[in-house]
């Protein structure tokens, strides 16, 4: 048995879970915030046997890779700034840190 | 040392908890999430000495085991239905998963 | 690589979080409460290298640790006691639960 712990985005999450839930993996949720942010995040506990371990930590790893979001700016409300139409950015989005580590015992009661 | 993870439901921690205060055993509690039925319950970390493991195994287990609660179902408010009570029923409650991890190093500061 | 789980009181909590984020450590934290005085406290999950490990525990220990804190008791308001003014009192505060827990395999996504 391993406890993978995986501190996830918020905007991750429902999707990490429905996955994860369609497998037939368990998980449990905590609410969590990042230490340098100071950003709301969750950390997740997903017990699992040995040899699905791999399977676990590649699905997170897949739903949460870091990636890039086209954002628009907000654009300024009001009168245009001769048609300024902002193009629109790249912000970095999603990134998982995943830990695996072993269980010597557990018990369902 | 090991540090025990426990997910349990909410209505047996009140009563885990006095067990393990009364018999010395520290504990912390978490509040979170079941991935599956996406409601609130409890995760809490004990941390014992390598012999006192399995007592406190087989406390969580004995406090939260499944179990069948009788409930009586909501009666109908208002005109009776030719006096039908209906029968109460079960439901399953309790239940808990349990993690031992070995802890390679403890302090306290 | 090495977890870390420390539970801490949360007026220590900031000044920890600012040493580890300036030494270039990562950290997560989660609301927690302890079993027995049923008072919200914070746990910490802090992945480390192994060789970090010592370090981190020492920086949690010195900012944690149990010491005294004087604090003016409330004197009471309106009429003087013939000009009694109470001496100050110690108040235990601070103190930690560090664990360290092996991780088998750390993956960043
Ligand atoms: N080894 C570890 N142990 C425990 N939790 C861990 C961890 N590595 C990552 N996390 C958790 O995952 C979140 C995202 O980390 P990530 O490395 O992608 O992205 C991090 C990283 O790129 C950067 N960062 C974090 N700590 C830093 C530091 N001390 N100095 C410079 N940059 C830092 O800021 C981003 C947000 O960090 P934040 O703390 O708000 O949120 C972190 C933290 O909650
Ligand atoms: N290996 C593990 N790793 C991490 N956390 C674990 C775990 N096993 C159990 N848990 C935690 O304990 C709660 C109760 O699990 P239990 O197995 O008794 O009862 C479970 C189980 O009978 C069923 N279930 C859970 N996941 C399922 C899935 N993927 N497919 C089908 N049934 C599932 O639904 C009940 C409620 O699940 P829920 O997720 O809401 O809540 C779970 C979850 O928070
Ligand atoms: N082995 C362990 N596993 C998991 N969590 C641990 C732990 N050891 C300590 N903690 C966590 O750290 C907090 C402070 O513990 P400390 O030992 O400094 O200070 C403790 C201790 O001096 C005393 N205490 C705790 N449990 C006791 C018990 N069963 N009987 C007598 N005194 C107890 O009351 C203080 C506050 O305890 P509280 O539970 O509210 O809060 C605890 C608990 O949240």
């Amino acid at each position: 048995m391993k406890l993978i712990i995986a501190v996830v985005q918020d905007q991750d999450v429902d999707r990490l879970i429905d996955v994860l839930m369609e497998k037939g993996y368990r998980a449990t949720k905590l609410a969590s915030t990042g230490g340098f942010l100071k950003a709301g995040n969750t950390t997740l506990l997903i017990g699992v046997d040995d040899n699905q371990a791999d399977d676990v930590v590649d699905i997170v790893k897949d739903v949460c890779k870091s990636r890039t979001q086209v954002v628009a700016p907000l654009t300024a409300v009001g009168r245009s700034m001769n048609n300024y139409v902002p193009s629109p950015i790249e912000v970095p989005v999603g990134g998982a840190a995943i830990f695996v580590v072993n269980v010597e015992r557990f018990e369902k009661a």
